[in-house]
């Protein structure tokens, strides 16, 4: 399994 | 100016303990309705979001809004200087390059000022949107802290899964395998005891224990802890700090490749 960003989970803003 | 007055120091001490570990520098951004910092770990893995709000502070006085740029490390340093039954204030000029920490103790007899060097970061915001979990799950914050202590000893990520059944923990590696299921409980008398498990609808996800266990660097800040859970999304770990405020910590899930 590969770890995830949580920039691909919430917005930047 | 900016002032923040807390009787009870040992809170920040303990803040910054359960921080300064995942993320190295942030900043604290101040106004008059508080104190919140966000900042991601270098990997991006991680998010700790912080909320002190003015009124849970014995003073708080903030005239202009201010971002003011924190290495943990350094303020760590400084704050292994307060006394643990000190009362600390944080101090800073509009537009300083410092923040001064005075620590008094209890019986006024000893007064200590530190200035930190204050630093300019570019930090990214995100927004984290409001939202209903599939699962919630209430538990003390110490049996948080010995479920993931216990699995990092056996392998590096777990599986975590919410069914009507209870909360199951589960990993592998070299030694072997390990569940440790937890099942709602509300049955002991003190509040912070009780296991509530709030389940929607049945989720599972993967996560690194290695940042679950640096999570649990909170504990002394909070008798339990809340960890909120929605298929595909980062978990949400949550501890409520008195009256303060709170710390949160995201963590984004393992996918598949």
């Amino acid at each position: 399994m590969q770890q995830g960003t949580l920039t691909a989970f919430f917005p930047s803003t | 100016m900016f002032e923040a007055r807390i009787t009870q120091g040992s809170v920040l001490k303990k803040l910054v303990e359960a921080l300064k570990e995942l993320v190295t520098e942030g900043n604290f951004d101040v106004s008059s309705t508080g104190l919140t910092l966000q900042a991601m770990d270098s990997s991006h893995v991680c998010l700790v979001s912080l909320t002190l709000r003015d009124d849970g502070f014995d003073h708080y006085r903030c005239d202009r809004n201010m971002a003011m740029g924190i290495h943990f490390g350094n303020l760590s340093k400084i704050l292994k200087c307060a006394g643990n039954e000190d009362t600390i204030t944080l101090k800073a000029e509009d537009n300083a390059d410092t923040l001064t920490l005075m620590f008094e103790s209890a019986n006024q007899d000893r007064i200590s000022d530190f200035d930190l060097k204050l630093m300019s970061i570019e930090s990214e915001h995100l927004g984290i949107p409001d939202q209903d979990y599939s699962a919630e799950i209430k538990m003390p914050s110490a049996e948080y802290q010995r479920i993931v202590r216990d699995l990092t000893s056996i392998g590096d990520t777990v599986l975590i899964s919410a069914t009507k059944e209870g909360i199951k923990f589960s990993t592998s590696g070299d030694v072997g395998t390990a569940n440790i299921t937890l099942r709602h409980n509300t049955t002991p008398e003190k509040p912070e005891e009780q296991t509530i498990i709030d389940l929607k609808e049945p989720v599972a996800l993967t996560f690194a224990l290695r940042y679950l266990n640096n999570f649990s660097k909170a504990t002394p800040l909070a008798p339990q802890v809340k960890l909120s859970l929605t298929k595909d999304l980062p978990i949400f770990v949550e501890y409520q700090v008195g009256d303060l405020g709170n710390v949160r910590f995201f963590l984004a899930p393992k996918i598949d490749d």
